[in-house]
């Protein structure tokens, strides 16, 4: 009949270890492939759909950008150590600028050295203002000072670069929540999104991450960078699983201010098993 | 985690006088997921559960009292195994010693590269640090503050890197600084262009350590990270940053295995005393959880 010629299990296996080294995870890697079996495919062109149906089923949230109804909007953009959050608040900045918008970055990392330094060469890069107050200020101080500067409250949307910081250290988290109430008293309901900054590079504790920031703080979304590089992200299946109502918003593929594209889930689950 | 997963394991077959091959390949199964949940990289993977499940089935596990003991030992002792087996305290012959920190975006390099100048000035050696990275904003400024922080010289330069590096070991020869670090721009190794730059500076200077500066929560392609550095450039050396995260940092066997480069030192904290050396037996731990 129709299925004698069943599909090789070896096809499965491979497309098992494709899902494992684009670092799904063996838990999520076997589940996909279990559904698929689940689905008994007659052929290799039976597999290949139903593996895309099955992770592209894991991106169904729309993951549009969010504004508050009264500007200035403003989106901060959180996540660990190194992950691109600096980059990519300027790569944001630009590309609303470019259409049209008026967009300003507020430069909350007065930990790091050099963070106010970097923010502000990027804000001269893309032609918008940066409010910075000196380093070893209180962010919750700088967040609350920048929505009252003049030039930050008349922009349509602020961008909010914030400190590296590990999701296991409590203080630091904690510090995130204060510096939202801070926005929130200075500006209220213009907090639109909490934006999850996760390095493309990364392993299964992109995971942990985006749980543990989204308990602490209900993320609105996710941006994850450095797709330029030979990583495919696929933790970003699991996640999309486990954390539906956080979309992956927006994909860092470069370190210039254009390298910064809305994220396709169709683009993605191709490159996943490409 | 593993070890409890294992403990239960074990446990439903004790009633057994020893231990059959299918529970040794179920224990192994257990093996092979924590390994690839901790981010080992799947080829690697396979060849230390490959070696585990041959130690297994030698009779001195399968005839022992305490085959769950035995099992999980050979796992700890055979994870020491594929991190190096021991501990590698960097050693420095040459005079100036010149250290080249390399790596991808954001692994934590200009961090390193000042930890490391305060991990010498401990042991009484100072450092020159300069920064080769010409194309990240303020990486300069970053570089300087925390040399200053760290108690070191900066060598502020504008040349093109080899050029700089040339200008820092002369320096470092005038005035009898015993460390030269170079810190570099992050690079992927999609691009085999890019690294043009690092051979050149190695080229131009006598490089005695080439350093990986690696994030622990790399995925599998820590692997292909590695390789590339490693066949474009050359790595004698690894340092793992961000190890105070809870990653597990499979990375750290998948760049191991690949390279048999010395896993030197573990960032565990943004603060510049937060470097130390890599203890292969506490890594295992961790991973065995
Ligand atoms: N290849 C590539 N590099 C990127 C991308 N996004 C950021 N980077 C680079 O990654 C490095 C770190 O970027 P930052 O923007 O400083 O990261 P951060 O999250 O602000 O870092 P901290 O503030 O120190 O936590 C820089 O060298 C960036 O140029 C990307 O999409 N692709
Ligand atoms: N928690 C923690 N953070 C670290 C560690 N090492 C570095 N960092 C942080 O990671 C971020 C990136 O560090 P950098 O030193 O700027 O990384 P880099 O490799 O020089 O980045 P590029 O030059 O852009 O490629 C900074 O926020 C550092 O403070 C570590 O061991 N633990
Ligand atoms: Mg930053
Ligand atoms: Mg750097």
């Amino acid at each position: 009949g129709a299925f004698r010629s069943k599909v090789p299990e070896e096809i499965l296996v491979e497309l098992e270890d494709r899902l494992i080294l684009a670092d799904a995870g063996p838990s999520t890697a076997a589940a996909v492939i279990e559904e698929i079996r689940g689905r008994k495919p007659a052929s290799p062109e039976d597999v290949q759909a139903a593996l895309k149906e099955i992770l592209r089923s894991r991106f169904l949230m729309n993951g549009l950008p969010q504004f508050s109804p009264v500007p200035p909007t403003v989106w901060f953009l959180l996540g660990t150590n190194g992950s691109g959050k600096t980059t990519t608040a300027a790569k944001l900045a630009a590309r609303y600028k470019s259409e049209g918008k008026r967009a300003a970055l507020v430069a909350a990392d007065t930990f790091r050295a050099a963070a106010i330094e970097q923010l502000q060469i990027w804000a001269g890069r893309a032609g918008v203002p940066v409010f910075a107050m000196q380093e070893g200020a209180h962010p919750s101080a700088v967040i609350f000072d920048a929505l009252s500067d003049k030039e930050i409250r008349g922009a349509d949307l602020v961008i909010v670069d914030t400190a590296g910081r590990l999701h296991t250290k409590t203080s630091l988290i904690e510090e995130l929540a204060k510096m939202s109430k801070s926005c929130d008293k200075c500006a209220p309901s213009s907090l639109a999104e909490r934006l999850l900054v996760l390095d493309g590079t990364a392993g299964q504790n992109a995971l942990a991450q985006a749980k543990a920031f989204h308990d602490a703080l209900h993320l609105t979304g996710l941006i994850v960078t450095k797709l330029d590089a030979s990583a495919k992200a696929g933790f970003l299946v699991s996640i999309g699983e486990q954390l539906p109502n956080v979309p992956v918003k927006w994909a860092g593929t470069g370190e210039t201010l254009d390298a910064l594209s809305p994220f396709d889930a169709d683009a993605f689950v191709e490159g996943l098993i490409g | 985690q593993l070890s409890r997963r294992l403990g239960m394991l074990f446990k439903k077959i004790r009633g057994q006088a020893r231990l059959s091959e299918a529970n040794v390949a179920d224990a192994v199964k257990e093996v092979r997921t924590a390994l690839l949940e901790a981010d080992v990289h799947l080829s690697v993977t396979r060849a230390f559960t490959e070696e585990v499940r041959m130690k297994a089935l030698g009779a001195d596990v399968l005839y022992s009292i305490r085959p769950a003991d035995a099992f999980v030992k050979i796992v700890h002792d055979s994870l020491v195994k594929f991190l190096g087996g021991a501990v590698f305290p960097i050693r420095l012959d040459r005079r100036p010693s010149v250290l080249l920190l390399m790596g991808l975006q954001g692994s934590g390099k200009t961090t390193t590269a000042a930890k490391l100048a305060a991990f010498f000035l401990a042991q009484q050696k100072s450092s020159l640090l300069v920064t080769l990275d010409r194309s990240r904003p303020a990486a300069s400024e970053q570089l300087e503050k925390l040399a200053k922080k760290a108690g070191v010289r900066f060598l502020k330069t504008q040349a093109d890197a080899p050029s700089s590096a040339k200008t820092a070991v002369a320096e470092a020869e005038r005035q009898n600084v015993p460390v030269v670090i170079l810190d570099s721009a992050g690079r992927t190794e999609v691009d085999p262009a890019v690294f043009a730059e690092l051979r050149a500076v190695r080229d131009a200077v006598p490089v005695e350590k080439k350093i990986l500066v690696i994030d622990a929560m790399t995925g599998q392609v820590a692997v292909n990270v590695a390789k590339g550095f490693a066949d474009e450039v050359g790595v004698d050396g690894v340092i793992l940053t961000k190890f105070d995260s809870d990653t597990r940092g499979g990375a750290a066997l998948s760049v191991y295995h690949l390279l048999r480069a010395p896993i030197l030192f573990v960032g565990e904290g943004e603060a510049l005393n937060r470097l130390a050396p890599f203890h292969p037996d506490r890594m295992a731990g961790r991973i065995l959880g």
